[in-house]
């Protein structure tokens, strides 16, 4: 997944992603495709979730899963979950707790259904997912409406480790986050960080547009095999948007 | 494959949106709050049925895969006690997915929480 809140220089906020998933999860050698990926974008669906007849929220979703993994309140905040791979802490013991009836940790697609659901500020967006204990680590990247109100959560299932928010008084006028940890170098063999962090760079502020930042996430690598969709947010105007997205070869399998 | 090694060094994109599909093109539903938990994903759960199955299918694969059988077991098994701590709520949305796609619950859990297994 790549993830990316930028902000302009009037103060707008965009927040746009690119949903990649079934790494390994069965290579397709006729077709050069993942078996999940296929599987996955027939499921895509847009969930107008309501409430005395209004739009509480919305929510990119795949058929048949509850939780959220992209999502917009109007008015209010937008949130966007990467996985995050971790050795030490991974979601192996989160689950094996879980299973064996250690249920204190929550897991994440229901979390994130209450926060939208409960949740009103980007504020306490931010304050709950950086608190409560999880099944397993992930990144959640959060926008907002205001300026500065973007970040980047990476967390571990008992805390988060680390908060990226953007500060563009101060030249951070967008956060981004793959899958890796912003600390450490990425995958040699998987850095999308890379191409992505120059194509922003290249764009610039004042140009961070939904359209830009379209093209910035249909740039290979970043756009790949396992990218099943895009999605293009803004909360202050409540747009949420979402393009099916294939990878013509030439194309990485991720 | 037909892609070369990294480091990926292709020129940043421009021009590609408004892309030739539309966002129209993935359809929207109605998740109403207001219903019953179990009433709320029936139509999509309808819909979707035929998908969603042959998605879970391929899930279910994988699991075994790696697992040699032992997760779907338990899923099978112990159901009950493994939704026990979940929301109420979340228990009855899955439920009445399950109905409505004529799917097995527990392969509705399963779906549901694959994506924290895929991480590890």
């Amino acid at each position: 997944c790549t993830s990316i809140v930028a902000e302009t220089p009037s103060g707008e906020i965009h927040h746009a992603r690119d949903m990649d998933f079934g790494l390994l999860m069965g290579w397709d050698t006729q077709n050069d495709t993942w078996l999940l990926t296929e599987k996955l974008r027939p499921l895509i669906v847009t969930g107008d979730f309501t409430r005395n007849n209004q739009t509480i929220f919305k929510a990119v979703s795949f058929a048949g899963y509850i939780g959220v993994l992209t999502g917009m309140k109007p008015q209010k905040f937008s949130l966007t979950v990467n996985e995050r791979y971790s050795v030490k802490g991974s979601g192996l013991s989160g689950i094996l707790k879980w299973i064996l009836g250690q249920r204190t940790g929550s897991w994440m697609g229901f979390l994130t259904r209450d926060v939208f659901e409960n949740v009103d500020t980007y504020a306490e967006a931010k304050a709950v997912l950086s608190s409560k204990l999880l099944i397993g680590p992930i990144y959640f990247i959060i926008g907002g409406v205001n300026s500065g109100e973007g970040a980047v959560l990476s967390r571990s299932i008992e805390k988060t480790i680390d908060t990226h928010d953007l500060d563009a008084k101060n030249g951070t006028w967008f956060v981004l986050e793959t899958n890796y940890d912003r600390w450490k170098a990425p995958l040699f063999i998987d850095d999308r960080r890379t191409p992505a962090t120059r194509c922003m760079n290249e764009m610039g502020a004042a140009n961070a547009t939904l359209a830009n930042l379209f093209n910035v996430l249909n740039t290979k690598p970043v756009l790949n095999k396992l990218t099943v969709y895009t999605s293009l947010m803004n909360v202050k105007a409540g747009i949420l948007e979402t393009y099916i997205r294939f990878c013509a070869d030439p194309c990485w399998p991720w | 494959g037909d892609f070369p090694p990294p480091p990926y060094s292709e020129t940043c994109r421009q021009g590609l949106y408004p892309p030739k599909e539309k966002p129209t093109d993935i359809a929207t539903y109605e998740v109403n709050l207001d219903l019953p938990p179990a009433k709320r994903w029936a139509q999509l759960a309808a819909d979707k049925a035929a998908e969603m199955k042959d998605l879970i299918s391929v899930i279910k694969k994988l699991v075994n895969s790696f697992s040699g059988g032992l997760i779907i077991d338990l899923v099978d098994k112990d159901l009950p006690k493994l939704l026990s701590g979940l929301p109420a709520d979340s228990v009855a949305e899955m439920q009445g997915i399950a109905q409505a796609a004529n799917i097995p619950l527990g392969e509705i859990f399963l779906y549901n929480v694959f994506y924290e297994f895929n991480a590890f």
